[in-house]
């Protein structure tokens, strides 16, 4: 418990730095490979030239997802958490000071591909953003319910798989409702583009 | 620390008696949606003529998936870890006392979908068993090294959907050979069957 305190404390002092620069910090959590990395390559590619981004990645070990983040052209610095599970406020206020994070920026945390400790961990941001993909089956809110209800906005990904997979989509958005009234729900393809609009134009108006 | 070798000691108490009575424990690990429990479905469904089979099943909430299993015909006893993100020994001892577990049964523990957490917590298994599907991108094993390492078996799934997704089949191999050269790698599809041979095949060798 006294972890999660000293974590929340933390979580505190980044939100109140965050938002005294109009920067909006999103924390993308997920199952490992749910398109967390595809979906920010996609969505960095198309709003670069309409704001300052940045990237913070985490994962266990490898710089993979943060080179990936570069090569698209936004800065982005990745934390390898080794044997850890999850990333916590101390590391996101490190990290922080070794990136360009500009007034007003939008500023993606990537999360370590873990459905279920990041739920835990508030790590100032503005909202946390859970990504299911079709490939993962339509139950997980009913089995992992505490990161659905943690988050504010859920992301049914790789929909054009949808033709292959027995993923009932309707059936998902409700049992995520289920767990979480409140949560707004986007249905995509990073790869085709499909569904890309909605979510784009919802993270436009966060800085409007 | 304390916590570990604590459930390092249940661990060898439940593998002593696993081994005194012939009762070979497989771990099954991946992240949420893999398709254990599928595996689980289309395994036992075959091997139930065969040979005495027995399930524990781990899941934040839900009882789902000792339902699935309990369809088939076989016992299954459901661990609800709640916030808690991955089964321990303590929880695997009491689930026996209420399991029928026969002399020189295989029994399957399907572990909460979390592919870093379970690396640390040995069950009192023979072996475990990490499960990668191929919607997941081939670069799990570099980077969520611990889980290969710590598993001896890795079975690549849903290799139906390689028509449909960017997965390179060999080199998740060779990545997965590179954090630990030991693993033994199957490759099948419990949807189509393509692949299961073999799986079979060794299961029912761990008994011979
Ligand atoms: N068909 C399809 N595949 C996708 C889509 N988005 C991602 N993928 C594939 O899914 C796999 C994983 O994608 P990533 O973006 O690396 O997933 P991730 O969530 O960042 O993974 P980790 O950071 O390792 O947890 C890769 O093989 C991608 O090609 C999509 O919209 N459609
Ligand atoms: N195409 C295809 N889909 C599969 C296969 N195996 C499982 N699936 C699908 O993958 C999704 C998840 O399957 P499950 O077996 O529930 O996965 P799991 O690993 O047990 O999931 P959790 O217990 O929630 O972590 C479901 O939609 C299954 O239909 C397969 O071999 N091929
Ligand atoms: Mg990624
Ligand atoms: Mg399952």
């Amino acid at each position: 418990q006294a972890i999660l305190s000293k974590n929340d404390q933390l979580a505190g002092q980044n939100r109140r730095q965050f938002q005294a620069r109009g920067v909006i910090a999103l924390n993308l959590v997920s199952s490992p490979g749910s398109g967390k990395t595809t979906l920010l390559e996609q969505t960095l590619k198309i709003l670069k030239t309409e704001m300052p981004l940045a990237v913070i990645e985490g994962d266990q070990q490898t710089m993979h997802d943060a080179e990936r983040i570069e090569a698209v052209g936004v800065p982005a610095i990745q934390i390898n958490t080794g044997s850890g599970c999850h990333l916590d406020a101390d590391m996101i206020s490190r990290a922080v000071q070794q990136l360009p994070v500009a007034e007003r920026s939008l500023l993606f945390i990537e999360n370590v591909g873990n459905l279920v400790c990041p739920a835990l961990f508030d790590l100032g941001e503005e909202c946390k953003v859970v990504i299911l993909s079709v490939t993962e089956g339509e139950d997980k809110p009913q089995k992992y319910p505490y990161m659905f209800q943690a988050a504010q906005i859920a992301v049914i990904t790789k929909t054009d798989l949808l033709p292959y997979v027995d993923f009932d989509i309707s059936r998902a958005k409700s049992l995520a409702l289920h767990v979480n009234p409140d949560l707004r729900i986007f249905e995509l393809s990073a790869k085709t583009g499909l569904g890309m609009a909605a979510w784009l134009d919802w993270l436009r108006s966060l800085r409007a």
